[in-house]
């Protein structure tokens, strides 16, 4: 680092300098140019997921601690290499009723981890995740990614990449704009990148689902609605707290 | 001490030989991998390397190395490849040849498709632990969400869904070509 980037004469207090709008929620920006966060080495976003959004999955080039503001939801982490622990078995439709649970296809996936107030989630750099709002407020999250760490060997500007979704390139006038360069947002995922072709073969699919994942027609953002709610395997909350209760009886 | 750990370490370890591959897929090639896992003297230079080789039109995953540079030395033969970076910018769409030497940053994403007569390469990471992560197969990021949240995020059905991570589910990183005739079959 050029220790000249830390010759500040003042400190101020920082808003968020840009604010992209999605379906669900909002995505806002402090500017990473900022003499203050060049010289501290790191970004900060804010997100704030309104009920039923979904964080599009995506993946930066630093790692970033997350503090959960306000309001409860979940988050999923993929990391490769690790098992799809969350698995549901197929059951008789009887057994199922007796359970309570609706008839769904089978369908396996990594850990779910629930997230609320004041959590802080720790996500090592390249590890993509996203994160849903299951509460009925908005849920507010303010991630502050360390692009000095060793980690990142790019640039110290914050690159994201998205799996999914297009961001929106405009925004609102009413924030104040950078003060000296553009700080960058991302406009399309990284399926966009590829060739339809080359997509549908790697994945084994057709081209038409392959264009899909390129979301080149999307306009919902990178935050988007769950009609319906998002549904997924976990556990039950009552098992979660009968578990708890039995350990604090046994310790 | 020097001449019983330092002097003594060991300092090689083929990775050209075919039954150290680390993955091996009988129609699409296999790969490599040397760190400091199987060699810490790597630990000390904070490198490790990759052999890979891919038969006749096959593919490597859409990945992306998720804590290291990666550059691409072609030992044999040639291949397709992609590269994208953040925005989904595509920065590379072209052919690699031998004896070209081809640098993938961080984080981009990179698939890679061999021609005709196979693609053969080697990589160097600027990490002794280089970790990939790949968007296809038995590991990768699409099959580790839940079906829902890709029904939603790409606006697709349940069944695509369950096709987008079930459709390479026994094959890791190296792809056989071939599957999307298969797909159109079945």
């Amino acid at each position: 680092q050029d220790r000249s980037e830390c010759r500040i004469q003042n400190l101020n207090a920082q808003e968020p300098s840009r604010r992209v709008e999605s379906e669900a929620g909002v995505t806002e920006f402090w500017d990473q140019n900022n003499e203050q966060f060049e010289c501290a080495g790191v970004s900060a976003t804010r997100y704030i997921i309104q009920p039923r959004g979904l964080l599009l999955p995506s993946f930066a080039n630093a790692p970033k601690l997350v503090y959960i503001v306000q309001g409860r939801g979940m988050t999923g982490l993929l990391i490769p290499g690790c098992p799809e622990t969350f698995h549901s078995i197929q059951q008789s439709p009887q057994l199922s009723r007796e359970r309570g649970q609706q008839q769904r296809s089978r369908d396996q996936h990594q850990k779910i981890r629930e997230i609320r107030q004041g959590d802080v989630v720790a996500l090592p750099a390249g590890v993509a995740h996203w994160c849903y709002n299951e509460g009925e407020t908005p849920l507010v999250a303010v991630v502050v990614h360390d692009t000095s760490s060793n980690s990142n060997q790019l640039d110290r500007n914050l690159r994201k990449f998205q799996l999914a979704g297009r961001m929106q390139t405009q925004s609102s006038t009413s924030y104040q704009l950078p003060r000296k360069g553009q700080q960058e947002i991302q406009t399309n995922n990284i399926f966009s990148g590829f060739d339809v072709q080359t997509l549908a073969e790697a994945f084994g699919v057709s081209t038409e689902t392959a264009r899909k994942l390129q979301s080149q027609d999307d306009t919902r953002g990178n935050i988007v609605r769950v009609e319906g709610g998002l549904q997924v395997i976990r556990p039950r909350r009552e098992e979660v707290e009968e578990e708890e209760q039995q350990q604090w009886r046994t310790n | 001490g020097l001449e019983e750990t330092i002097c003594s370490m060991r300092l090689k370890q083929n990775i050209g030989n075919p039954t150290r591959a680390d993955i091996y897929s009988e129609n699409g090639g296999r790969i490599t991998s040397l760190n400091s896992q199987k060699l810490p003297i790597l630990n000390n230079i904070q490198m490790s390397a990759e052999r890979g080789v891919l038969y006749q039109n096959a593919l490597l995953a859409p990945h992306w190395n998720m804590n290291a540079h990666s550059v691409i030395y072609v030992t044999r033969g040639n291949c397709r490849c992609q590269i994208v970076g953040n925005g989904g910018r595509r920065v590379y769409d072209g052919e690699l040849r031998q004896g070209q030497i081809l640098i993938v940053p961080q984080n981009f994403a990179v698939v890679k498709q061999a021609g005709d007569q196979g693609f053969e390469w080697v990589s160097f990471k600027t990490n002794d632990n280089a970790m990939i992560s790949p968007l296809v197969g038995k590991t990768s990021a699409l099959r580790a969400m839940p079906a829902d949240v890709l029904m939603n995020a790409y606006h697709i059905s349940r069944d695509e869904a369950n096709r987008l991570k079930q459709n390479r589910r026994e094959e890791m990183v190296v792809l056989s070509p071939g599957a999307r005739s298969q797909q159109g079959r079945a």
